[in-house]
């Protein structure tokens, strides 16, 4: 079915199935990390996340209609924010703690090895922490992941041509969609009309939040490959390129 | 540069039918 003549429980059952499958790191651990050993994992296993995530968006109803210009754009603009709320998401019963994988788990103080990380570290468990106090739900969770994915690039590209308009469109129709499911998601916890409203706002503002830890991630990432403490190789070489 | 140049992989991944798990 197109997702526009779907109902929002089916929309959200439909991107619930999408979800990437749990990733292990598979590399032996050599404690205490060294600068470059611990950049080399987190960016291995953000490599091999991004192959999985081209994956999942597929999945998202109505983005393969999308022209494959838009495709592109929407994934290089938002592909380090998807990471990192699914980090808060497996971190998120586990305070102090990011769950990078269930075989590379860190504490924030072990952030210390790495030039500038810690400040990130912080951020990312500060929107983990908020996102606890909401005692966020799978459901919300998936909704807010496509809603970041279809809104990357939102205001940042102006259509030209009648392809790239009706691309738009769709776009636009889509985020409706996940939009509707988020709001349903939300209408099954039991909560007053104006908590609900309120829930709807607190969790939309979180977002602004993981673009900003983003921003702040791709900054580091470029910078620790210029400075040669890692190499960066495959799909992450690819996105991080297009966003420098 | 193209679009699809300047992507190459996400290119491929986005337009192969197969699963990306597999091409990976």
């Amino acid at each position: 079915a197109h997702h526009s003549a779907m109902s929002p429980e089916e929309f959200i059952s439909r991107i619930m199935e999408a979800e990437p499958p749990e990733i292990y790191l598979m590399e032996d651990m050599k404690k205490p990390f060294t600068e470059a050993s611990m950049m080399m994992s987190l960016t291995n296993l953000a490599d091999k996340e991004l192959v999985l995530m081209i994956s999942w968006a597929k999945k998202i109803p109505g983005f393969v209609e999308l022209s494959l210009a838009d495709q592109i754009h929407l994934l290089k603009c938002c592909w380090l924010e998807i990471l990192m709320l699914g980090l808060m998401w497996r971190s998120v019963d586990h305070p102090g703690k990011l769950i990078f994988s269930p075989d590379f788990k860190l504490n924030r103080e072990e952030g210390q090895c790495v030039e500038g990380i810690m400040e990130i570290f912080d951020m990312l468990l500060a929107a983990t922490s908020r996102f606890r106090e909401l005692k966020l739900q799978r459901e919300e969770y998936v909704c807010l992941k496509a809603m970041i994915l279809l809104n990357s690039n939102l205001c940042t590209s102006s259509p030209q041509t009648a392809e790239e308009l009706e691309s738009r469109n769709k776009l636009l129709r889509l985020l409706d969609s996940v939009i509707d499911a988020l709001v349903w998601a939300i209408s099954k916890l039991g909560l007053s009309t104006q908590q609900q409203t309120l829930r709807l706002g607190h969790l939309t503002m979180l977002l602004s939040h993981i673009r900003h830890v983003s921003n702040k991630g791709m900054d580091h990432l470029s910078s620790m490959k210029r400075k040669n403490v890692v190499l960066v190789y495959d799909l992450l070489l690819e996105m991080l390129d297009a966003s420098t | 540069t193209s679009l699809k140049e300047k992507h190459k992989i996400l290119h491929q991944l986005l337009q192969n039918s197969t699963s990306p798990v597999d091409l990976a």
